[in-house]
């Protein structure tokens, strides 16, 4: 189930390696590593098809936040910024720019307890794809900085 | 911190590091046993929050999040040696990997069942959360505490922070908030937006668009309150949607990076992150069984003027 288009080669040769096993304390029972188990994808019971209840819980009681990489298509920004919208939560700072480095990073919009924010030019993997502002947007969240 | 858990000594590794790392075995739901890998901050690890990271899939590793996204050290393409990432999450926060559910990565089930779904997962995310908070560093357990992920963890983040809130009578985490990258909220929102992030970015021209249009949305206007892209059983949107679909997901375009290559390598024909995907093909599957039984019959009626 590796995914298409990516290539894991380096981390399933990294892992697999006996000495690395033995130093990150993997019993020799253990299976080989791979990225994806297709035998778990195949037969795992999807029981939700939205997530509305679960944020409507959480944003009663904690922070949240959405980020999205906006060259994914996999899950692409638009359906996320759909959902958060869908939450009717209300605005605390309306949707503008955040900068990282000298440049737009994305786009952001504060709600009650949960902010939504974009990545530009990053797809699906933020944090490997743009490490920067992702890690500028990480500190902005935990540290309640601004974007 | 557990000793027998620490890395003392990391192959590959051929720069120092200033901080501590982990890797073992959290204990789940019915004796499963959920491998993690704990990197400390490289700052001030005893008041710096706690992340949780957790891929997706299902059936997806949180070893790439460590040694390809965010962790302090990434693989080269050699396979045998690392090197550092300066943007690493760990150097603001502490940050714990976790292979879930059992049977992905290194987890492992006892019994070998790998079969699971997403309450389950839920649960046994939450055990070995108690596990490593009670018993592998409850040292940790007065941190901020967060839990963060992507794509299916979509779902694994919010039922996790659920069942984090809910049992706080019983256990007490000091969960303060949760981040999610590029999550599967939505299957419906997901399916019918991508329609419009394709047309807006010009995968497909105006012929299919207007034909989507006037197949899948109500009046002239499209627009997310108007148009079914997701679910519809009219065989001409159906059919339309398809079309757009295997622009967007077959004909070779990078669905995780539009405008980045797409090598080849590892890569089967599914994909770790697969949930919206798997879905949508599975709904057009139907449909098109649907349609392609619909087209059967009327041959066989001989109902030649049916349009």
């Amino acid at each position: 189930l590796d995914p298409p288009c990516t290539n894991g080669t380096n981390l399933l040769d990294y892992l697999n390696m006996p000495e690395v096993r033995k130093a990150i304390h993997i019993p020799d029972h253990v299976q080989k590593f791979e990225l994806c188990n297709d035998e778990v994808n195949m037969n795992f019971k999807r029981e939700y098809d939205t997530m509305k209840p679960q944020y409507q819980y959480l944003t009663s009681k904690i922070r949240g936040l959405v980020y999205n990489g906006d060259i994914d298509m996999a899950c692409n920004f638009l359906g996320d910024e759909w959902f958060v919208e869908s939450l009717d939560l209300r605005v605390l700072e309306k949707r503008r720019m955040w900068h990282q480095g000298g440049q737009v990073g994305g786009f952001v919009k504060r709600f009650q307890n949960l902010d939504l924010v974009t990545v530009r030019g990053a797809g699906h993997m933020v944090p490997e794809d743009k490490p920067g502002p992702a890690l500028k947007m990480l500190v902005s969240f935990l540290f309640k900085k601004p974007y | 911190a557990p000793a027998e858990d620490a890395i003392t000594d990391l192959p590959g590794l051929n720069h120092t590091i200033g901080f501590r790392h982990f890797s073992g075995y959290l204990n789940g739901a019915q004796g499963k046993q959920l491998h993690y890998w704990f990197v400390e901050s490289s700052r001030d690890p005893a008041n710096d929050p706690l992340v949780l990271w957790m891929n997706g899939g299902p059936g997806c590793s949180s070893m790439e999040g460590l040694l390809a996204e965010l962790g302090p050290y990434q693989v080269n393409v050699d396979g045998k040696t690392l090197r550092e990432n300066p943007y690493a999450w760990n150097t603001v926060a502490n940050v714990l990997f976790l292979e879930a559910p059992a049977c992905v990565g290194f987890s492992y089930d006892p019994n070998d069942d790998c079969r699971t779904g997403d309450d389950e997962t839920s649960l046994s995310n939450y055990l070995a959360l108690q596990d490593f908070f009670l018993h592998k560093f409850p040292e940790y357990r007065k941190n901020e505490f967060y839990i963060t992920g992507e794509s299916y963890a979509g779902i694994y983040v919010p039922t996790l922070a659920v069942r984090v809130l809910k049992g706080q009578k019983d256990f007490t985490i000091n969960l303060q908030g949760y981040a999610i990258g590029n999550g599967l909220s939505s299957y419906e929102l997901n399916d019918d937006s991508i329609i419009f992030f394709a047309y807006f970015h010009g995968l497909f021209g105006d012929e299919l668009w207007n034909r989507l249009v006037s197949h899948c949305c109500t009046g002239s206007r499209a627009s997310k309150e108007n148009c079914n892209f997701y679910n519809s059983y009219w065989p001409l949107c159906i059919k339309s949607v398809k079309e757009a679909s295997d622009i967007v997901y077959n004909e070779g375009l990078n669905m995780y990076n539009l405008y980045d290559d797409c090598p080849t390598g590892t890569g089967g024909n599914f994909t770790r992150y697969e949930a919206d995907l798997s879905n949508i093909l599975r709904k057009h599957k139907h449909h098109s069984d649907l349609l392609q039984k619909t087209k059967e019959r009327i041959v066989q009626l001989g109902e030649a003027n049916l349009t």
